[in-house]
């Protein structure tokens, strides 16, 4: 195995990852799927976890383009290429595209799910029979709909157990117009359309509008790809037609002949010659499962391996029954250890298998409430405070190793060696009797153990349950006209960034005075952070900026590595 | 005696994949995927020769190193793959 140079890798291990956009060659829950598996290859050997997030930035952001896809690396078509994917790091560093003219499948031919019928959206059985007649395809035989099926056993007249194929005739995804389906003919441009289009995008995707003129109701949504649908070539997904005339010459099925590669392909009209019109038949596709798997290895720092067997090997080539290569778990071990204990289990979207727009919201929005875990540590002073229904507290701080929260007198605390929720709340005044209910800052000196509390213009030290204060933060060399401070960060031994507004000062903690050379501006150091940021700590190695119910973490090295939820990533709700 | 099928190349209209011969194709997948790369050092620029630079395909995948533009070497080459390049750079 080999790794980036630098041994690039992520510097935590709640990874999380999101999925941009979908290819039209498969059902939306099937392309969720084959990702959630590949993420798994990695979860089930590594001490990582990979959590969905549906907007925002995500470490792996994850899409399908085709050609010239914004990234300085345009694909090439159909085959050759198949997907790429950056090393980690910020902004583009750790993302993955994958070529959308190839025709992705699970590698075995169309993966083709069902929607209604009577099979509760079962994948197709291909070859069925249907009235004497063996089918490898969707049809609409028997249906004067022309919408296409399948039966979903191998024979539909013994099992009766049918669904509908996708197309544009039953549903769209992605757009603006919620899944509806296509309407044919529709306007565009003062155009008559029947079919899907590729007309008005340079992406190469094809599109429908869902009422009868798109120039006055701007309606519109993606069609799904047939299973019969040709790919690539010059004829919008169109159905091969057979027979057809090339060079004057008749096809009654998909042939290589005039192109050098060897690939299959057909007329989508019964004349090339005349019409020129064309696209490669369908094959076995590419199993997304397989190649994102690979492609994640990428993304979590895996370079190419010359073994031969392994999934970081650079080809594609199919195996029915996967499973990791020693080389692959080696080389993903080396950057992030061995998995311990048990398996892990991050909070998991439940996204509903309609149609794209209707999961395009974000999981850890609206999880269900979970119960206050019991405690052995002094009773809650009042259980009916939850701090999962707080959007906001006064101040943020790590003492002992725990986060604290602390809200208008009282505090909830959770460990960080455990998943469990806060424990709370408890009173200020009980555990710290001299101070007053609002804290707005606090920090613990790593050096004596000091914690030290603001709260508007003064300042408390408490050394065990001794106390100084209060005493004005003047004294520290703050100016006078600061209202309060809102956050405190570690920086070295010895020294504590004090954040008020826009501007930061840093205190020598030992000389009790603040540095020369301060304030600075929070957005010329630690760019990327809100800059009316009411929380600042210091977590696990993370600078942490909280704005109302979010939180901006910045790495080591100043990057913003996520944005999420207090109450679920640091409350644990 | 019969004379072989000559087949005919068409450009088909759309087609991102032009037809190239297969040296154009050794040379486009070697620099594509880092094998054959124009070092900079000091100014001074040195081109990888093809022969080294397919000799360092070879060992990636398993191939016998012979440094020619073999059959299965092309063969290898026209295989789908990731597009992520073998040699950094």
């Amino acid at each position: 195995y080999k790794t980036f140079d630098g041994d690039l890798k992520w510097d935590h291990n709640d990874v999380t990852y999101r999925v941009l956009n979908y290819s039209p060659d498969m059902e939306i829950a099937l392309i969720d799927d084959a990702f959630a598996r590949a993420f798994k290859v990695w979860s089930d050997v590594t001490p990582l976890t990979f959590r969905r997030l549906f907007d925002g930035t995500a470490d792996i952001m994850i899409s399908f383009g085709k050609a010239d896809h914004g990234d300085g690396y345009p694909f090439d078509g159909k085959d050759g290429l198949l997907a790429h994917a950056f090393p980690p790091g910020a902004g583009v560093q750790g993302d993955a595209h994958f070529d959308d003219d190839e025709y992705w499948t699970l590698g075995k031919g169309p993966a083709v799910k069902t929607r209604y019928g009577n099979a509760d959206g079962a994948m197709c059985h291909f070859p069925f029979t249907f009235e004497g007649k063996s089918y490898t395809t969707c049809t609409t035989e028997g249906r004067q709909d022309n919408l296409p099926w399948c039966a979903t056993t191998a024979d539909y007249g013994r099992d009766k157990k049918f669904g509908f194929c996708p197309s544009e005739l039953l549903y769209t995804f992605g757009g603006n117009a919620d899944g509806a389906e296509c309407v044919f003919p529709f306007v565009f441009l003062g155009k008559e359309y029947d079919s899907c289009t590729t007309e008005g995008r340079s992406d190469g995707y094809r599109w429908c509008a869902t009422t009868s003129n798109f120039d006055t109701d701007k309606k519109f949504g993606f069609c799904p790809s047939r299973d019969t649908t040709t790919i690539g070539g010059n004829s919008d997904g169109d159905p091969c037609r057979f027979p057809f005339v090339f060079l004057g010459k008749q096809y009654d099925a998909c042939t290589s002949e005039g192109r050098g590669d060897g690939k299959l392909w057909c007329a989508t009209t019964d004349n090339y010659d005349d019409d020129k019109k064309w696209g490669f038949c369908p094959d076995q596709g590419y199993s997304l499962f397989l190649v994102a798997a690979h492609e994640f290895g990428h993304a979590l720092g895996l370079d190419h391996s010359n073994i031969r067997e392994a999934l970081m090997f650079p080809m594609y080539s199919y195996v029915e029954d996967f499973h990791l290569h020693e080389d692959d778990i080696e080389g993903i071990q080396y950057l992030y250890g061995g998995r311990t204990g048990p398996v892990p289990t991050p909070p998991q979207p439940n996204p509903t298998t309609d149609i794209y727009p209707t999961i395009d919201e974000n999981v850890t929005d609206d999880p269900e409430p979970t119960e206050p875990t019991p405690t052995t540590t002094p009773q809650p002073v009042d259980p009916t405070k939850d701090a999962c229904k707080m959007t906001k507290f006064d101040t943020i701080t790590v003492i002992q190793g725990e986060l604290h929260f602390f809200k208008d007198g009282n505090y909830w605390k959770t460990s960080s060696t455990s998943d469990a929720g806060p424990k709370g709340p408890f009173s200020v005044s009980q555990k710290w009797p001299a101070l007053p209910a609002v804290i707005d800052s606090a920090f613990e000196d790593v050096l004596t153990k000091k914690l030290y509390f603001f709260s508007g213009t003064r300042f408390w030290v408490y050394t065990g349950q001794s106390v100084l204060g209060p005493r004005s933060i003047e004294k520290l060399g703050l100016p006078s006209n600061i209202q309060k401070v809102e956050g405190a960060l570690q920086r070295g031994k010895g020294k504590v960034l004090l954040f008020s507004g826009e501007n930061f000062w840093r205190l020598d903690v030992k000389a009790q005075k603040i540095d020369r050379g301060y304030p600075r501006f929070t957005d010329a150091v630690f760019g990327g952070v809100p800059n009316d940021a009411h929380d600042v700590f210091q977590y696990k190695g993370h600078f942490y900026f909280c704005r109302d119910r979010f939180y901006w973490r910045m790495n080591s090295r100043r990057q913003v590595d996520r944005v999420g939820y207090v109450k679920y990533d640091l409350l644990k709700c | 005696r019969s004379l072989p099928l000559k087949s005919v190349y068409v450009t088909f209209p759309g087609d991102v994949i032009k037809n190239m011969t297969d040296t154009e194709l050794a040379e486009s997948y070697l620099k594509r995927f880092g094998y054959m790369d124009t070092l900079k050092r000091s100014g001074f620029q040195s081109m990888v020769s093809t022969s080294k630079a397919v000799k360092r395909m070879q060992r990636q995948m398993g191939l016998e190193e012979t440094g020619e533009l073999d059959q299965s070497t092309l063969a290898a080459m026209k295989k789908p793959r990731c597009g992520v390049p073998d040699v950094a750079n």
